[in-house]
This record gives structure tokens, C-alpha cells and sequence, in this order.
């Protein structure tokens, strides 16, 4: 799971 | 995903789900600013863009695709369902959203984490989120009386907000790279329009007595 990269909150 | 989290994105499905459930119960949205529920449309399409380039988890595709469905669903019943429309409150939602939609954006093409197009309507939606509650506030403002699923509503949504930030104060500690100051300002701001609102809330849950809120 990548939680680092990107927008992962919605 | 923390717990913090978790929270917070059920919080924010319930009250999605609440307001659905009032108005597909009583087909009546009186209360509810049309005004806010585009704003939120726009800036769930806005913010979602990422649905086609940036995979994360199944729960996260499966929400965002929850919460642009239902806040399409939502602003379509408003102004087009025959008895829905009838209860809408028009003449007490008159904030000129366009001025929010406007400075959001301008704000968004100064403030953002990188000048790209996704960027740049990631920081817009970012910022549109946080105010766009301001018409539903003043609709309420305005009329006063609060219906218990209303209120049950904006209360919802703005626990999802406070459990984001404690989500946010979590992350801080237990990951090493975690920043999102645009978000986390945002999200603060966002969080503070709730204050007053709360207040009441409270009150009247103690006073066990109707929302009201002060002309």
C-alpha cells in the first residue's frame, strides 16, 4: 500500500 | 489508515447518507443549501481527478466514487425531483457561491504544491471544501429553526472534519515524511466555521431541547 505518494486522503 | 481516520471518513459518509435519507423520506430539502451542495459536487469532481492516474486502495476508489455518485444525486434531486424542488428554500440560500468558486480558484493557481493541472484543482477543491459550507450555515442562520436531520447533518460533517485533524496530529507523530500544510490550513479553517454551530448544538442537546440558532 503507498500511502506516502500522492493525495491518499479523500 | 488510522483510526482517526477511519472515523472520520464514516463520519462524513453517515452524514451524506443522512441527507439522503431525509430527502428521499420526507422528499423535502428545506434546509438544505443547493448552493453548498454544488460547491460539494464541485469539489469532489475537482478533487477526484486523480480516480483515472493515481490508484491507492480499493476503499479509497470505492469512496471517491461513493461521494461524487451521491453529491451528484443529491444536487440532481434538489433541481429536478418534482416534490423535492417545491421545499426548497430559494429565497433564504441566496450567497453568491460564485464569488467562493472564483477566489478559491485564484487562491489555488498562487497556493499549491506543484503547477500542474491535477495540482492545481487538487489545491482548489482543498480550498472549496472549506468554505463551502458558508451557505448551508447562513441558510440555517436565516431560518432559525433547525429539523433534526439537518442538524444531525452539519453536525456530522463537522466531526468529520475534527476527527480529520486529529487524524493529521497522528500522522505528524507516526510518519516520517508527513506534511500537508495546505490541507491541514484548510482543514483548520474549515473546522473553525463550525465552531458556533456547535455551540449551539451542544446547548440545545443538554437543554434536550430543539436547535435553534440566534437571528
Amino acid at each position: 500500500k503507498v500511502e506516502s505518494e500522492g493525495h491518499d486522503e479523500l | 489508515m488510522n483510526v482517526f481516520r477511519l472515523a472520520g471518513d464514516m463520519t462524513h459518509l453517515a452524514s451524506i447518507l443522512i441527507l439522503l435519507l431525509k430527502i428521499y423520506a420526507t422528499k423535502s430539502c428545506s434546509g438544505i443549501s443547493l448552493k453548498t451542495q454544488e460547491l460539494y459536487a464541485l469539489v469532489f469532481l475537482a478533487r477526484y481527478l486523480d480516480l483515472f492516474t493515481n490508484f491507492i486502495s480499493v476503499y479509497n476508489t470505492v469512496m471517491k466514487l461513493v461521494f461524487i455518485g451521491s453529491s451528484l444525486a443529491i444536487v440532481w434531486c434538489m433541481r429536478m425531483h418534482k416534490m423535492v424542488k417545491r421545499s426548497y428554500n430559494k429565497e433564504l440560500d441566496t450567497f453568491r457561491h460564485y464569488f467562493l468558486i472564483a477566489g478559491c480558484f485564484m487562491l489555488a493557481l498562487l497556493v499549491n504544491e506543484k503547477f500542474t493541472f491535477q495540482e492545481v484543482l487538487w489545491a482548489f477543491s482543498i480550498y472549496l471544501e472549506a468554505v463551502s459550507m458558508i451557505p448551508q450555515l447562513i441558510l440555517l442562520q436565516r431560518s432559525g429553526n433547525v429539523d433534526n436531520l439537518t442538524g444531525q447533518y452539519v453536525f456530522l460533517l463537522g466531526a468529520y472534519r475534527a476527527l480529520y485533524i486529529l487524524n493529521w496530529i497522528y500522522r505528524y507523530f507516526t510518519e516520517p515524511h508527513f506534511s500537508r500544510w495546505i490541507a491541514c490550513v484548510a482543514g483548520l479553517v474549515q473546522t473553525a466555521l463550525y465552531a458556533d454551530f456547535f455551540y449551539y448544538y451542544f446547548i440545545s442537546w443538554k437543554n434536550n431541547a430543539k436547535l435553534q440558532l440566534p437571528a
